[in-house]
């Protein structure tokens, strides 16, 4: 018998119940058991040469990945949350996670009743692509810094959009560089002679008929990112505006419009309403952190038992390396860690619910709490989830530093989470200005 | 913190604040003997360590001549006490996860020990916060490493099982050494004579860079 099954002999508890506590149910484990199943049984998926691929070749295998996943989601008939659970296990970082995971609850979040029945549509069916262009060169988690110019011409009925400075050139958002044919756009809204803040705006950016940037639009892709794989799949893009002009309707409206003449109103809408979409990628942020520090630990787990270094007596083997108190000290605190994130985040997504049922009955009361503990929990998760991974690589040995441990991979693809949706040390100083309040 | 003595109420995962006379007052009451894994226990540890960083915080600020100035003075001490508030947020959530029906054999007991190693762990790993408020003393720490020595012990023998419980497929991790199987050497061997740097035995380059060098 070998080590790993000798070990799951040992067990003291029911295996197939805890799985189903980390599932959450019995019905999403099998879900996610048929979908991991049609992921890893479908050659096109495949990625184990992701790390010796070339930038270009690894872009375009990652498109190719994307459109059969896409096919598979329409011959299936998948539903959107088998499809969600799909894209979760071919595991790559594309441009479709933006899409779904940004464009579309901008449009549902920020779009009047009239814009969401003209661009849903189209984005459901993947005959628009979109990304979420807020992140600048020159500002990233201080929205209120942004400098790209929206200024409203009452003479056509338009936007012209801007980019005044290098430091306003859009940097980073996903899907930009090469994918998006549309995006989502943050820009000082200009009007009636006053600056009136950052809005957001839907914009073309390039052809739907060949692909190409539309003129006044600077377009591509930010370049080669850290490790092999992680996101280097992804387009993440940049992106300048030289006078690109753009109807009037298409200002997401739903918390102010602009008027024909010109004039800024406000809507009836609360504004905090905007914030139920930076809850729920935050609650999506920190159950990423259990699955990613899960996946680390595992590997970490299982060879600590495989692995035997030293102590050899007589005919005895060498000590398996995870009864070292030593190696137990370091790994058992992660395998922990793993699992209180995981009810952290079932507690999150409770705690999304609990807060759009109150904005949807105009009550405020719990936002600045939820919104305050929600930065700090994606910046604890996150940044304790990098350190873990490569903690794991580390307790690995020299053989962790193997592209073939799974684990410097997993490392590239996970460490954006620190600085992405906010750096994670000016998220914590929100929640302190929140406990300083209280 | 300064409208508490206003008899406004704290709520949600701030509530804990509203007790913050007798959190900033009570030190740790474990002994030698007594135990550290009692959840009650656990609870106020965090919530007096976050409790007495945020009104040490609070404190400094209401006494800089700016308010806005003393944040940002205090930053690096602000973000300790953030980390504190989040931190006791995970370690409840966690505990409440366990007050509800888990069936299955010996599920519970093994999360148990679980939830106690991350709770201790944190707090031997944020000693420097515990001794600094004074709610711990050194002898309290020694024992909190103790009990985590004890607790390591009890997840050994489920360690292996307790990752299967994720359920993460061979496909899924990407991994030779975390493979299901644990045929790792075999594997890591034979994955690296199918490397693209192995498809011949004399490398391209040797006739332009090696050979000169050997035959000058």
């Amino acid at each position: 018998m070998n080590t790993l099954a000798q070990e799951r002999r040992k067990a003291e508890f029911d295996v197939e119940s805890m799985k189903v506590v980390w599932a959450g149910s019995m019905e999403q484990l099998h879900l996610s058991q048929r979908m991991a199943h049609l992921v890893a049984n479908d050659p096109v998926f495949r990625k184990d040469f992701r790390v010796t691929q070339s930038r270009p070749d690894l872009f375009k295998n990652t498109l190719r990945k994307a459109a059969h996943a896409w096919k598979l989601v329409q011959t299936l008939r998948l539903t959107e949350e088998e499809a969600t659970k799909m894209r979760n296990y071919i595991d790559e970082p594309a441009y479709t996670d933006l899409h779904w995971g940004m464009f579309i609850p901008s449009i549902k979040g920020q779009g009047t009743e009239v814009q969401q029945q003209k661009w849903l549509p189209l984005a459901y069916k993947q005959a628009i692509l979109g990304c979420y262009a807020q992140t600048e060169l020159g500002h990233g988690s201080n929205v209120q810094g942004l400098e790209t110019t929206a200024t409203f011409d009452p003479s056509t009925d338009e936007f012209i959009m801007n980019t005044p400075v290098l430091t306003a050139t859009k940097w980073w958002p996903g899907a930009l560089g090469k994918v998006a044919t549309h995006a989502v756009v943050y820009a000082r809204l200009l009007t009636d002679g006053k600056d009136y803040g950052v809005h957001a705006f839907i914009v073309q950016i390039r052809s739907l008929e060949d692909h190409q940037p539309l003129p006044g639009v600077i377009v591509g892709d930010i370049g080669v990112k850290f490790g092999n794989g992680g996101y280097n799949t992804m387009d993440n893009g940049f992106l300048r505006f030289n006078n690109v002009r753009f109807p009037r309707d298409q200002m997401l409206m739903r918390l102010a419009s602009v008027t024909k003449e010109g004039k800024y109103v406000q809507s009836d809408v609360p504004r905090q309403l905007g914030y139920g979409a930076m809850v729920y990628v935050r609650k999506s942020i920190v159950m990423d952190a259990s699955n990613y520090l899960s996946r680390a630990v595992t590997i970490a787990t299982r060879y600590s038992a495989v692995r035997r270094q030293f102590g050899a007596q007589g005919d005895k083997p060498e000590i398996q390396v995870i009864d070292y108190m030593t190696q137990q000290s370091r790994l058992f605190p992660l395998l922990a860690t793993a699992y209180a994130y995981r009810f952290l985040g079932v507690w999150m997504a409770w705690l999304y619910s609990d807060v759009m049922a109150r904005l949807e009955k105009n009550d405020f009361s719990t936002l600045p709490e939820v919104h305050a503990c929600t930065a700090g929990l994606k910046s604890i998760t996150t940044s304790t989830t990098s350190d873990a991974i490569e903690e794991c690589r580390k307790l690995c040995g020299g053989h962790g530093y193997l592209c073939a441990s799974g684990l410097p991979e997993l490392y590239a693809g996970y460490v954006p989470a620190c600085t992405y949706e906010g750096d994670n040390v000016v998220l914590l100083l929100q929640v302190a200005r929140f406990l300083m309040k209280t | 913190l300064s409208l508490l003595g206003a008899g406004k109420k704290p709520a949600g995962t701030a509530a804990y604040l509203g007790n913050v006379r007798q959190l900033a007052t009570q030190n740790c009451q474990v002994i030698k003997g007594a135990d550290w894994l009692n959840p009650t226990t656990l609870q106020h540890a965090f919530e007096a360590r976050s409790a007495r960083l945020a009104v040490n915080c609070a404190t400094q600020i209401a006494e800089a001549s700016n308010q806005e100035a003393g944040f940002t003075e205090l930053s690096m001490e602000l973000v300790d006490a953030a980390r504190a508030h989040c931190e006791l947020i995970v370690v409840t959530r966690f505990m409440e996860a366990l007050k509800r029906e888990l069936p299955g054999r010996e599920v519970k007991s093994q999360l148990q020990v679980l939830c106690n190693i991350y709770a201790l762990s944190l707090i031997t790993a944020r000693t420097g916060d515990f001794l600094v408020t004074g709610y711990l003393s050194h002898e309290q720490i020694d024992l909190a490493k103790a009990k985590l020595r004890d607790l390591f012990r009890q997840v050994r023998p489920n360690a292996v099982a307790l990752v299967d419980a994720f359920d993460h497929s061979d496909y899924y991790l990407g991994s030779t050494l975390g493979r299901y199987d644990g045929n790792v050497y075999t594997n890591l061997y034979n994955d690296a004579l199918k490397d693209p740097m192995n498809q011949s035995p004399v490398t391209e380059g040797y006739e332009e860079f090696i050979r000169p060098v050997i035959k000058q």
